[in-house]
């Protein structure tokens, strides 16, 4: 199913976001 | 008590993301992040359309936490 593959990868995606985001501390800009 | 600490991160970050302090956080401003986080213009394009839930272009605080909360609760159960 191209929607669930989808959704997976967003969730990854949003993973990394939000770990990157974390592991900054300052956060953005 | 822990999800008021990840909705007051979730604010904490969308308030840092969201520089001029429009209230809201546009495309342009998640591309801002390229240079300073380790993703792909095209992975923050994708973080953008995951929590933009209405699809009108722009995040809102309640839909930047609400992605927060999700990625929250499935990194720790």
């Amino acid at each position: 199913d191209p929607n669930m593959k989808a959704g997976a990868t967003s969730e990854g995606v949003l993973a990394n976001f939000f770990n990157s985001l974390l592991s900054k501390k300052t956060g953005c800009p | 008590a822990s999800q008021v600490a990840v909705l007051r991160k979730a604010q904490e970050f969308f308030q840092a993301c969201d520089v001029e302090g429009k209230g809201f956080i546009a495309r342009s401003d998640m591309q801002r992040l390229h240079e300073e986080l380790p993703l792909s213009l095209q992975d923050l394009e994708d973080v953008f359309d995951a929590l933009d839930a209405d699809g009108n272009g722009f995040l809102t605080p309640e839909e930047f936490a609400t992605g927060f909360s999700h990625f929250f609760s499935q990194s720790n159960p």
